[in-house]
């Protein structure tokens, strides 16, 4: 699988996503080392609420597979449910800071509900 | 497209001023340079709405604030070093526009090699759709499409982003739809 080159940047550059793409075609039911940080990554995003523990684990649960059944539908991706390259580079690409979707009980994001579609 | 909640949009003026932060700002890009890719994102909108936007040199008694700022500057949302978050704003009459001045931002991809470059009218344009009153769209040729690679370039409004700004404020009466998709549709064949 390709991924965009710009993961393979140079030691100085502190692209935290990039470490993502160590995630690719990991799946449900998998506990994967440092996934917690990409269920930061999808809260932040407005994707994934905080467990009632108030940290997420590295473990591809439940919540964690209808989080990114949300993401990949949200943003045009192929629904897959699955940590695929067309996801993981979506993921790491650079973005906007606003979060995408719906209010997540962290009180501190913007939210969006009213969404309009055209069909031509 | 989508809204804020609420579809919060400006409603004080049909005009608005926007200042850059004199403090807070970047040094390897001269500051006519940033000025003049901000006045084209801005003129974009102002295209097709019936909103004009005002450059002032007054930053604090701006409409719309833009600046340069890194990690955390204040506003709870931190930015992140290169890539990663490359700039956020806020809805509706707040009027902050920040860029994460970590970025290796770019106005001219020719004479900016850097790979992980990121193109300023892009994102500035993108922005100032959050500041009118846009949220993030799903339509991935939108403006209003969260995500952006480095060295890429997406500054002209889609019908999507249009339609959505259209919503909030009316249309321009200089705007012709028809010439406007005329335009998309070479955009797409290019």
């Amino acid at each position: 699988r390709t991924l965009p080159d710009f993961t393979t940047l140079d030691a100085d550059n502190n692209y935290g996503w990039r470490n993502f793409a160590r995630f690719l075609d990991a799946g449900k039911g998998t506990e994967v080392n440092g996934m917690s940080e990409l269920k930061k990554y999808l809260n932040r995003f407005g994707y994934l609420p905080i467990p009632p523990q108030n940290n997420f684990s590295d473990f591809f649960d439940d919540q964690f597979l209808s989080a990114l059944i949300l993401y990949q539908n949200r943003l045009g991706l192929s629904v897959t449910g699955k940590l695929d390259s067309e996801t993981i580079a979506s993921i790491i690409s650079p973005r906007c800071g606003m979060s995408d979707l719906i209010k997540i009980n962290n009180n501190t994001t913007t939210t969006t509900t009213t969404i309009h579609s055209t069909r031509r | 497209y989508a809204f804020f909640n609420g579809q919060p949009r400006w409603i004080r003026s049909s005009t608005l001023t926007y200042a850059l932060s004199p403090d807070y700002t970047i040094e390897y890009l001269t500051p006519s340079e940033i000025r003049k890719v901000i006045r084209r994102s801005f003129s974009r909108w102002s295209a097709v709405i019936p909103l004009n936007f005002t450059e002032s040199s007054d930053y604090e008694s701006s409409d719309i604030r833009i600046g340069f700022f890194r990690g955390d500057h204040g506003d709870g949302e931190a930015f992140d070093g290169v890539l990663g978050v490359l700039a956020h704003a806020f809805s509706p009459e707040n009027g902050r526009l920040h860029l994460d001045a970590a970025e290796r931002w770019a106005v001219d991809f020719e004479k900016e090699k850097s790979k992980v470059a990121v193109d300023l009218e892009s994102v500035v344009t993108h922005e100032i759709g959050h500041v009118l009153g846009l949220a993030h769209s799903t339509v991935k040729e939108s403006v209003m499409y969260p995500s952006l690679s480095p060295r890429g370039k997406k500054v002209d409004l889609r019908i999507d982003d249009v339609e959505g700004i259209q919503v909030l404020y009316g249309t321009n009466p200089n705007f012709k739809l028809k010439s406007f998709l005329e335009s998309e549709k070479s955009i797409d064949s290019g």
